[in-house]
């Protein structure tokens, strides 16, 4: 079974913890903020006060065992890349960090952190794109060329089946789900997965499209 | 066309005003760190150093004409409604806000912000997701019951075709996509947007499933 040790918990740091608990994973939380630790304490394996920067504390907490350490500690950038270099000097390979800037988070790759993470720059970027293509409700990106996007059934293919709306022929688009409006008798909602090219279209729907960045573009244009 | 305005430029309020200046949108960012101010100056429309709890201030500035505001001034939770009073105030309809905890975001709802975003909880989550369930690549919750999956192609499957891998018959998941590994001559990715069944699945390839959490979840026991 896995152990995990979450360093800093802060909104990131605690959310991580409670996560993989929740998951019935062993989870090591530290923080040098006592209420901070104590706001975890019954709900991880040990939640333990402690400077991170302090070797012996670390290990006196078991972190040298775990398989993965998650470290974020905030604004001192020196504590987080002091934190690093222990965690690797006790042979922990598997560490995530959450970088404060671009320039951190490159010291944090250039130091062997194998996964950096931007949570305010990276849901930035999602609002930012929700508010100049308010004409999808969801935005994925696939791959830098491909996008997943979630619309609310345009009017002009109300009644119609996908294949004569013409979605593949004259978008190039796939539409992989629809959701109908409303939920079932057991309040779940109601999804056709994978329609067929004969499924009808309904006014109150929302399509989830698969395609090439353009052409999922020039979808926007006949919403609504 | 639509005007912005970006009230506290920290991690993510800056990086709102950069994506939807750098689209072409027209932003006025805010801040009374004069400092972060700076840094935006000659990227966005106007970037302007105030207290965004004094109205005069935010009326010279021209925040009541715009569209749409963006509110992330961190910490201080009555700064944050003060600043979203002013806003409803000025007959600004469509407010984003930044909430520091979960009260906060209720309390942000119930005075009528539109949309209330968690960066570090959601990236929190989606971390927690990647190290609880390793063997995909990515997991994109497309609704509570419906996810989309990004796995390595199974050793099992290589070489045999969608169909032959019985992926819908065995697993009742949908293949919506194949990515090959390397890059075509132009240097892009090799993608297989909604591959037909008779189409083969090879070592080294990335597949993009769609399917119900449920079977997604049993997926994850064939990998690698
Ligand atoms: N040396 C240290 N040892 C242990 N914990 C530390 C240390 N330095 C900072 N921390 C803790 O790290 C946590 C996160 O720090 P902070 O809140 O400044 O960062 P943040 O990146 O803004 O967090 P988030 O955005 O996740 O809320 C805090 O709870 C703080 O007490
Ligand atoms: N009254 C105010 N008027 C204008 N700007 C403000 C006000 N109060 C705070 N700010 C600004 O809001 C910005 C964000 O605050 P802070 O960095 O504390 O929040 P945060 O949620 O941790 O940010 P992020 O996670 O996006 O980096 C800061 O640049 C700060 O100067």
């Amino acid at each position: 079974k896995k152990q995990f040790a979450v360093i800093g918990l802060g909104r990131f740091g605690a959310e991580v913890a409670l996560t993989l608990a929740a998951n019935n994973c062993d989870v090591i939380a530290v923080d040098k903020d006592e209420a901070r630790v104590r706001e975890l304490a019954d709900r991880v394996a040990l939640s333990v006060e402690l400077d991170a920067t302090d070797e012996k504390a670390l290990r006196e907490a078991g972190v040298q065992n775990v398989d993965v350490a998650v470290v974020s500690i905030g604004e001192n950038i020196e504590a987080s890349i002091l934190v690093l270099m222990l965690l690797k000097d006790m042979g922990i390979k598997n560490i995530i960090a959450k970088a404060q800037s671009r320039m951190h988070g490159r010291i944090l790759y250039q130091l062997g952190v194998r996964q950096v993470v931007y949570p305010e720059r990276d849901m930035a970027r999602k609002v930012a794109r929700g508010l100049i293509m308010p004409e999808f409700m969801e935005h994925i990106e696939l791959s830098p060329e491909y996008s997943i996007v979630e619309l609310p059934a345009p009017d002009a293919f109300a009644g119609k089946s996908i294949l004569d709306a013409k979605l593949r022929t004259d978008y190039g688009v796939t539409v992989i789900a629809i959701k109908k409006q409303g939920l079932d008798k057991g309040g779940k909602e109601l999804w056709n997965i994978n329609p067929l090219p004969s499924d009808k279209i309904q006014s109150g729907d929302t399509m989830v499209v698969l395609g090439a960045n353009g052409d999922i573009e020039r979808l926007r244009k006949i919403s609504p």
